[in-house]
């Protein structure tokens, strides 16, 4: 535990002993809102975190552009720069528009090549995101599903078919239509939306799924995934996700989907700050007629 | 007078005597004494790094929270940033020491922290706390 001497160092005042350390880190918990330690899974490397080959995959990666983006305004309010994250992850004006709305953004990793006892054998095209640890009392603001596609490997994967057939059209792009489908119940699928892709294009793409998260989040037993299926614009003729290019969960760590969702907070101002409960006085004990409107005095 | 007060010196008698007549028998120096004491920001770090917090913790390795601390007594001169409220405060617990107490010091102008970690899912949150930092400090 440290103070300030008053001119600008901070001493040592006291040792804390073990249950003194606990508590104090209990208690800086709670300020966070959080109940306990977070364990992840993945740990992160030691040393020069934010450096930009640290070996994160793209989940976190996003989040850090984001975070490195963010700037202090005079007012003390902290402000997105989006130079960074719209040069690496192509973030659109929206997107920028959402991310100074949030009061919390989230990167989910891909977990759906993970999931067992499913009949959508595509693992490549198949999504599923963790929404345990979304926080209670949050409003979805929008989320995306972000896919990377990589030009090398469309030409890679394009049998000899195909290419005799691009020759054929002779410089007629060959594009491709993306389609996400929420899955049901039995495996059914939900439209949720779908995109074209020029032939030519490369770096990330984001489809709005805003919609299934909002009811997963109402209803986690109906969360059984996403599925992404790939068709040739011209024939309607399915192709897998590899032949499209889109990178999955065997490629580049640091091109892998991902799901981002921003939320706004839905807690009152008072508890927002302190990240919990507020106990609210007997209504007898307030005469105030600012107090009134049932809001929690400060 | 204030800032006048703060560049003598304490050696400086003839200029501390004229002062005491010119302020009326009140010792600037007393109230030097005391504006050591007042209410003002002071600085508190929270380091995530000291708490061993690095494996869940992405950014930052800590913040500056700060506290307020010192004391709201009579005079409050502009540096405490006392609001009209706390100098009727200060006027009525001089009248009543003992049952009005004094203004508080207390933090007038706060900002937000963003915090980026991992969750036990391995997620990743970025998420803004207002109000989380003290900018300035002042007599309520």
């Amino acid at each position: 535990f440290y103070y300030d001497n008053g001119v600008d160092q901070t001493v040592v005042h006291k040792h804390l002993n073990k249950r003194e350390k606990k508590e104090m880190q209990s208690e800086i918990l709670h300020l966070l809102g959080l109940e306990h330690r977070p364990r992840p899974v993945l740990m992160l490397p030691s040393k020069k975190k934010l450096e930009v080959d640290d070996g994160l995959s793209s989940a976190p990666r996003f989040l850090i552009d984001v975070y490195q983006s963010l700037t202090e305004e005079d007012s003390g309010e902290l402000k997105l720069t989006p130079d960074l994250i719209e040069r690496e992850f192509n973030v659109s004006d929206s997107d920028v528009h959402s991310m100074d709305e949030a009061d919390i953004i989230m990167s989910f990793v891909n977990r759906g090549q993970h999931l067992h006892g499913i009949r959508h054998h595509h693992s490549f095209g198949r999504f599923w995101f963790d929404l345990s640890e979304v926080p209670a009392q949050t409003t979805v603001i929008s989320a995306e599903l972000r896919l990377y596609i990589n030009l090398t490997m469309v030409q890679e994967n394009m049998n000899t078919t195909e290419k005799a057939d691009e020759e054929e059209t002779e410089g007629k792009s060959q594009n491709f239509s993306i389609t996400v489908y929420e899955i049901g119940l039995e495996d059914s699928l939900i439209y949720i939306d779908s995109m074209e892709i020029d032939s030519h294009q490369e770096g990330w793409v984001a489809v709005n799924v805003s919609v299934p998260l909002q009811k997963w989040l109402v209803n986690p037993e109906e969360n059984f995934g996403l599925q992404l299926v790939c068709r040739l614009s011209t024939s309607g003729k399915q192709i897998s996700a590899r032949e499209v290019g889109l990178v999955g969960s065997h490629g580049n760590d640091k091109l892998q989907p991902f799901m981002v969702a921003f939320f706004r907070s839905s807690m009152p101002s008072t508890q927002k700050q302190l990240g919990q409960q507020l106990p609210v006085p007997p209504k007898e004990l307030i005469d105030d007629e600012d107090f009134e409107n049932d809001e929690v005095p400060k | 007078r204030s800032s006048r007060i703060r560049r003598q010196t304490p050696n400086n008698n003839k200029k501390r005597s004229k002062d005491n007549e010119e302020f009326g028998g009140w010792n600037p120096y007393a109230d030097a004494r005391l504006s050591r004491r007042s209410c003002q920001k002071k600085n508190l770090y929270v380091s995530f790094r000291d708490l061993g917090w690095q494996d869940w913790i992405i950014a930052p390795d800590g913040y500056a929270a700060s506290y307020c601390n010192g004391e709201c007594s009579f005079p409050l001169n502009a540096h405490m940033n006392a609001s009209n409220h706390a100098i009727v405060q200060t006027l009525v617990h001089l009248m009543n020491p003992y049952r009005v107490p004094k203004p508080c010091c207390a933090p007038i102008k706060l900002s937000s922290i963003s915090v980026l970690y991992f969750d036990d899912n391995s997620n990743v949150i970025l998420k803004k706390y207002r109000n989380m930092v003290v900018k300035s400090c002042g007599c309520h």
